[in-house]
């Protein structure tokens, strides 16, 4: 379903490269919860970014549904990006000047949905993280928190069968991220979503099926749970 | 030392005013550290900018070191701001356009040290947050963890006598944040600088003295620990 082979990316930092990953391998089953860990800057972002079609490696290929990603053109990477692949940010990426509501319904405006139903799935999604009555709030009328929830909503209002989370409750509290997460696993164990989530908290991990450990670009353990 | 009496905060939305904080007054001593805790969207993030001077509540009276704050004006408050408090934002804050250098030593800027010094400060404080060698790095060419390390650093280039720190280790790991803890709990038993700082982890908020819960714009709990 998903697996990547030797996935290398290096950054240019003047005229010297810095290796963020140093070929990565890892194969992952439809409807798996995988959890990501590993020290900050190990690269678990850099890998999630690639894994979401949203930047490419420096070096080894990546099959996604047995399609290879390197060989796609942008109109079938657009297709990924927005109906396979749900992404939450670890920066949240929320439009500033707009509401809660319309940040969520963004994925939709491509699906050909009425104005009406796109509503009414987004104010479902926004109630299903806790968030009623806040749904026309623009991001600097919400907490932290409440801004990663809009970040989650958005990332599943298009019903993706992948979801791909970076931090998704780093600025949560226990209470609300427990609600997450039972969220995640429902998903994931009836709708098979498959889910791949960076987390540094190991009780969040334990919702997991699997947790994969990077260090330093490569990864160091992948263990079931 | 810092005296808060019945703060309270609304924030407008349309015609209906929102309650962030309902009647706060805590009072805090030079030298104590104590920790914030409470469900997302309870107005820690609202206290903490009362408190570091960037908001003005919609009532109650705040004393810094006896002077109350509301009656200062914008110079005095500036200093406040500037030379007593060091702030770590929950979004971090960094300019995206300049050095992970230059972002630390913008509140030396105002200080009237040479320019030799300000990077040698600035040196050191990125390296006693795990940040030696990526000085020069932009924030888009650092992971989550390494854009809140520098936030970090750039509250204690100036040797504040308050941090405030809104999440600190919501993007580390658990190492790193044990690292940046033993940091905080030196300044503050060795330099005697108080602070403030709001966590979700239990295991962090464990590094204070004092644990505050908020709940629904409220302290629900004040305990020593
Ligand atoms: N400008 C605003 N207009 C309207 N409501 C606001 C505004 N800013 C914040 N709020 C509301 O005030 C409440 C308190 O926000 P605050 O940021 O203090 O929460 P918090 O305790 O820091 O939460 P978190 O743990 O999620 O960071 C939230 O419910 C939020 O929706
Ligand atoms: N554009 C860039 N140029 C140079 N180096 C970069 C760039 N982007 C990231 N890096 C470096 O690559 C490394 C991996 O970054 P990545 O964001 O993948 O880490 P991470 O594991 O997600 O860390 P965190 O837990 O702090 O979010 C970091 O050390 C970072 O400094
Ligand atoms: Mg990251
Ligand atoms: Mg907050």
């Amino acid at each position: 379903f998903i697996k990547v082979i030797d996935i290398a990316k290096k950054y240019k930092m003047g005229d010297v490269d810095f290796p963020a990953l140093k070929g990565v391998s890892l194969a992952i089953d439809r409807g798996e919860f995988v959890a990501i860990m590993g020290p900050s800057g190990s690269g678990k972002s850099t890998f999630m970014n690639i894994l979401g079609c949203l930047d490419v490696p420096t070096d080894g290929r990546y099959f996604l549904e047995g399609q290879e990603v390197g060989s796609l053109d942008k109109d079938d990477l657009a297709v990924i990006r927005n109906k396979k692949i749900g992404f939450v940010f670890q920066s949240f990426n929320l439009l500033a000047r707009i509401s809660a509501i319309e940040n969520v319904e963004l994925p939709l405006l491509y699906n050909g949905l009425s104005s009406k139903d796109r509503l009414q799935r987004g104010i479902a999604v926004l109630s299903a993280v806790g968030l009623k009555g806040k749904e026309y709030h623009r991001p600097n009328q919400l907490s932290g928190g409440e801004q990663q929830r809009v970040a989650i909503a958005r990332a599943l209002v298009n019903n993706p069968s992948i979801i791909l989370a970076d931090e998704p409750t780093g600025n949560l509290d226990s209470q609300t991220s427990a609600e997450l997460m039972t969220l995640f696993k429902q998903l994931n164990k009836e709708k098979h979503i498959t889910i791949v989530m960076v987390t540094h908290e190991a009780d969040i991990a334990s919702y997991a099926d699997r947790r994969v450990c990077f260090k330093d670009g490569e990864i160091i353990k992948d263990e079931c749970q």
